[in-house]
């Protein structure tokens, strides 16, 4: 119960506090109730109820086309053994794919023109925490490339970033819509990356815990660029988008490639003269016996 | 052979035992391998990658001088005393991790979200005497 003054940041959580947490964490500096905050992977590991994992609630399975591309993402930023790579460019330790809870149907009222396939769409943040520091964030669209031969096409896409509205409705008002034109081979992508960080940071660095986001995202093929039907089945193709949140993790529990740990014990010897007594008085019957061993 | 000569009944001496007080304690502390899989924990159906994880321990005896050739501060050494010499209620020195590499997992949340993350201190790497 006695935290000693030279660690005042660790906090014990009393044993009467919250019978539901593990009897004794020790929670990163400034964090009350951390064990909500854990990871997932921790949050099992310091479960002492027995085999709490065996009756985890059911999960819901993710759509197999963002797993295959979060698998890509892991076999390029860890070994097979886990270990993760070093290079420059991976200065994340965190990366969330959020699928969208929530599809709203457009109002009439602001019905784009053209509006092929738009959709508003809702991201729960609540598992990104404070700590999370947001380094980059894209908007994934995944599609089926069996709905098209091979052939380049051209895509519009509108984003809009909708703030909370009062009446709690799930679909507020669209705000600063901002344009992207994408061209490229569909032969030669699966995946479609729409970068919105600078659109969403404003939002998580003041630890929102949803994004609205309305897309209307419009696409043709160059050959029949007048042949909007044929748009109209690519934008069928088209599921909605996942969201994709690349964060530097500040808390203890993660991985930091650029903290440096402290200097290494040993050093401390050198300038301890207690230490050269100490040693001579744990040597004094092994130094005969080394000298036996050298003249051996 | 003089000494046996002169007074016969000296004991013999057994030179292979006389030798083993010299050796490294066979079971000295050192780090050893350990490899588990997440579905032995019944863990895969939520954790995607990696499949195996290598966490290795730590065990074994604490030499008498420890010594920063374990990297073990000095108290070790005075502890170490503290036993042998004042009061053997007082434990040992433990074979304890001193370095740690991390690991990247993939997982599957609830709410059927992916989150890749790289957790610090997952894997021993090196061990001490503390």
């Amino acid at each position: 119960e006695a935290v000693s003054e030279r660690t005042p940041e660790l906090l014990l959580i009393p044993e009467d506090e919250s019978p539901v947490l593990p009897p004794v964490l020790l929670l990163p500096p400034g964090v009350r109730n951390g064990y909500a905050l854990l990871p997932p992977l921790l949050k099992v590991l310091s479960d002492q109820r027995p085999h709490s994992w065996e009756g985890e609630s059911p999960r819901l399975q993710p759509d197999s086309r963002a797993l295959r591309y979060m698998k890509r993402l892991y076999k390029m930023s860890a070994t097979k053994e886990g270990i993760p790579k070093a290079n420059k460019s991976h200065l994340y330790n965190t990366v969330w794919l959020l699928t969208p809870c929530a599809e709203c149907k457009h109002h009439p009222k602001d019905q784009i023109k053209e509006d092929l396939h738009s959709v508003d769409l809702l991201f729960n943040l609540d598992r990104v925490t404070a700590l999370e520091h947001l380094l980059k964030s894209v908007l994934l669209y995944s599609f089926d490339r069996s709905v098209f031969s091979s052939s380049a096409i051209t895509c519009t896409c509108h984003v809009a970033v909708k703030e909370n509205d009062p009446s709690g409705q799930v679909c507020p008002n669209v705000l600063q819509p901002i344009t992207f034109n994408l061209h490229f081979e569909i032969r030669r992508h699966k995946w479609i990356e729409i970068d919105v960080t600078s659109f969403l940071q404003p939002l998580i660095a003041s630890n929102k815990r949803s994004i609205h986001i309305a897309v209307n995202f419009t696409c043709l093929k160059d050959d029949q660029h007048h042949n909007s039907n044929l748009g109209n089945s690519f934008n069928m193709a088209l599921v909605p988008p996942s969201l994709l949140l690349y964060l530097n993790d500040t808390s203890e529990q993660a991985y930091r490639r650029w903290h440096r740990r402290k200097n290494p014990v040993w050093s401390r010897w050198r300038n301890n003269p207690l230490a050269d007594s100490l040693e001579e008085m744990g040597t004094e019957n092994m130094q005969y016996k080394r000298a036996s061993r050298h003249r051996r | 052979d003089e000494d046996v000569k002169e007074n016969p009944s000296a004991p013999t001496y057994n030179l292979s035992e006389y030798f083993k007080q010299f050796l490294f304690p066979q079971n000295e502390c050192e780090l050893h391998n350990f490899r588990l899989s997440f579905s032995q924990l019944k863990w895969d159906k939520w954790i995607i990658a990696p499949h195996r994880y290598s966490p290795q321990y730590c065990k074994g005896d604490c030499p008498r001088v420890v010594g920063h050739r374990y990297g073990s501060p000095v108290h070790t050494m005075v502890q170490n005393i503290i036993y042998e010499k004042l009061d053997d209620s007082v434990p040992r020195p433990s074979c304890i991790p001193a370095e740690y590499s991390p690991l990247s997992v993939l997982t599957i949340e609830p709410d059927g979200s992916i989150v890749y993350k790289e957790y610090e201190d997952m894997i021993a790497t090196k061990c001490t005497c503390r």
